[in-house]
């Protein structure tokens, strides 16, 4: 959803 | 994970092993931007500090710790097992001109005011704009050689395979990061005009050189 960081990209 | 993702992440590692591959081989970092790799070691180190507060998988782990020890590795035989190759004569780009606005920008914009989320912001704020040291050189000196040449073709795609992640993750997963996405367009616009030399000269076996 709407602009929160995946934590699982590099 | 989907397979822009993956494919952007072995760019990225390719990219890398290429760079430590010419370097040891030639014995030689002639061509190559020492602040270039300074600023990707500040943006590996601040936005991978993460891997001692949370885990996410062994492929993050991993990845994580690949690119930080190639980083700094890269550091290291730049600096001080091939010093003396370094051709800092061509290497003048001013990095605080790239540093401070990332700074203040990751401050000012960024998902949440504390200092691991500012620390990431910044890294993203800053990896879009340092390779520029790099393409200066290559404008400066105007030419690459063939091998550094693949090292920026693969470290400019990999970013452009990020977009196409992106692109599909909000329509499939509805998920977006606006943060990413416009630092990542960004990055990969500023490698556009190497592309063009990248794809009408090396892969046709030329060498890259910039019309005088």
């Amino acid at each position: 959803s709407e602009s929160e960081r995946d934590k699982d990209e590099l | 994970m989907n397979i822009f993702r993956l494919l952007g992440d072995l760019s990225h590692l390719l990219a890398v092993i290429i760079l430590l591959l010419k370097i040891w081989k030639t014995r030689s970092c002639a061509g190559i931007s020492g602040r270039s790799q300074i600023l990707f070691a500040a943006v590996y180190t601040a936005r991978y500090l993460d891997l001692v507060t949370s885990y996410i998988s062994a492929y993050n782990t991993v990845m994580k710790i690949v690119f930080l020890v190639a980083s700094y590795g890269t550091l290291y035989l730049m600096f001080l097992k091939f010093k003396a190759t370094y051709d800092h004569n061509h290497d003048t780009f001013r990095i605080e001109f790239l540093v401070l606005p990332c700074v203040i920008l990751a401050l000012l914009i960024n998902h949440d005011f504390s200092a691991l989320e500012i620390l990431w912001t910044f890294s993203i704020y800053l990896e879009s704009v340092a390779i520029l040291p790099q393409l200066f050189m290559v404008s400066k000196t105007g030419e690459a050689e063939s091998i550094t040449s693949h090292y920026l073709f693969a470290l400019g795609t990999y970013r452009g395979l990020y977009l196409f992640n992106w692109i599909y993750r909000y329509y499939a997963e509805d998920h977006y990061d606006l943060i990413a996405i416009i630092a990542g367009i960004v990055q990969t616009v500023l490698y556009c005009d190497f592309f063009y030399l990248y794809i009408t000269k090396v892969l046709k076996g030329k060498k890259l050189q910039l019309p005088a």
